[in-house]
């Protein structure tokens, strides 16, 4: 198992960021609305985060890693699929399948 | 004269932007779509980069330096600004009074 599917198994809602990127705070504070707990890796300030980033890249599919939003263990995406989620009202569904709610 | 004031004064539009950046990705997607010709320096990519970006942090007073638009030499602001002048239709006589359309 991998590093990220690792670490993004360990809690029902994990998101990687970078501290200096707006688009990753709008989605922290999106989630921080629901009232979830997110764990939250800034990866410009951890030790490992080249590394996850690396690794990150592989699961993405796509250089532009940040943020990077897993619910359940799952990779469920970047910005544009957590909003289109919650506009669809799909996202508080699955936070509480997660158990994050 | 400083290094950004210099480079702002030298073309009716000018961007300062990160390549990795999604949101200035949009504001330089709506400023190419008013017509406008902007002239784009990607801090992340150019050689004086850092220096720049020293520069900008005076000018922006704020640590989140991108993106920053000049239009007509003087500083407008970033991805905010920009916006709300779209929104309130003010953008468009300011870049025809700057020479820009
Ligand atoms: N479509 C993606 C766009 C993500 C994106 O453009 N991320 C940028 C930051 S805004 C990125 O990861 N850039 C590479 C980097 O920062 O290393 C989403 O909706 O999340
Ligand atoms: N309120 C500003 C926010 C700008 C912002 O947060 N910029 C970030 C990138 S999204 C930044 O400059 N971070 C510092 C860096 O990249 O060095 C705007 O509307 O433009
Ligand atoms: S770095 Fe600017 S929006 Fe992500």
């Amino acid at each position: 198992m991998d590093m990220v599917t690792r670490m993004a198994s360990e809690k029902p809602v994990v998101i990687f960021s970078k501290s200096s990127c707006s688009m990753c705070h709008t989605i922290k504070s999106l989630l921080l609305e629901f009232g979830v707990n997110p764990t939250i890796y800034e990866l410009d300030e951890i030790s490992k985060g080249r590394e996850i980033e690396q690794a990150l890249l592989i699961v993405v599919q796509n250089p532009m890693v940040v943020p990077a939003v897993f619910i359940g263990g799952q990779f469920v995406g970047g910005a544009n699929e957590i909003i289109s989620l919650h506009l669809q009202q799909a996202l508080q569904p699955m936070l509480k399948d997660a158990g994050a709610l």
